[in-house]
């Protein structure tokens, strides 16, 4: 473990939390593409089969059921508890165009394979575009929340701060995992757009430029 | 060979 790797988690909970405070205090999911937490809800539950496989840490293990637990609760307000504030004519990504292209590729493009590694391959592409949903639908309303943009500049740094770990831990472990870099240098561009808008405009509730 | 997976991450 290393301060990236372990900033970058806490990133991304922050991301997970955050997103599941602001639905459930204020009881709307209002500009938020119930799309994109479906995707990341199938991310979790294909890489973190190994649950039932391989005990790494008492961290490792916890945070893993945090993220499901949180994910899956987050779907669960959107379209259960408060669908009646769910966007649904904004939220509108055809997400298999995302998730058939990436079936696909983690067929091909594997470590070994045996269905846990493809299943983690998969997960591991899909989250790379699992949140061009959010990032669409914010492009489509032209606007969004000052808290939705914070949890989406955390999102996004979770794994431009996993970049870091890949890069500390090639130069002193001396070996890297080309798959993950890739689909994370892919993720982490994504959304560079937004890192712009959020720094520069501070993007705090104004509208964005559509 | 020179990349494998880690399989300790998140």
């Amino acid at each position: 473990m290393n301060i990236f790797r372990l900033t970058g988690d806490l990133s991304h909970l922050a991301a997970i939390v955050i997103l599941l405070l602001k639905i459930w205090k204020t009881r709307s999911c209002a500009g938020i593409s119930g799309k994109s937490q479906l995707l990341f809800a199938l991310v979790f539950t294909t890489r973190y089969l190994d649950l039932f496989t391989s005990f790494i840490s008492l961290y490792n293990t916890s945070m893993k059921l945090i993220y499901i637990a949180c994910s899956y609760a987050t779907v669960y307000l959107i379209y259960m508890k408060f669908k009646a504030t769910y966007d649904g004519n904004h939220d509108t990504f055809r997400v298999e165009f995302l998730v058939v292209p990436v079936g696909g590729l983690s067929f091909l493009v594997n470590h070994d394979f045996s269905p846990l590694e493809i299943l983690w391959t998969f997960s591991i592409y899909l989250e790379s575009v699992a949140i061009l949903p959010q990032l669409f639908m914010i492009s489509k309303t032209g606007e969004a929340e000052t808290i939705t943009t914070h949890y989406l500049f955390f999102q996004g740094l979770y794994r431009a701060l996993y970049l870091v770990n890949w890069i500390w831990r090639f130069y002193f472990e001396g070996f890297f995992d080309l798959i993950a870099v890739v689909a994370g240098v892919v993720q982490t561009i994504l959304y560079c757009d937004f890192f712009y808008l959020y720094i520069t405009k501070g993007m705090s509730g104004c509208a964005l430029p559509a | 060979k020179q990349w494998s997976r880690w399989k300790d991450e998140l």
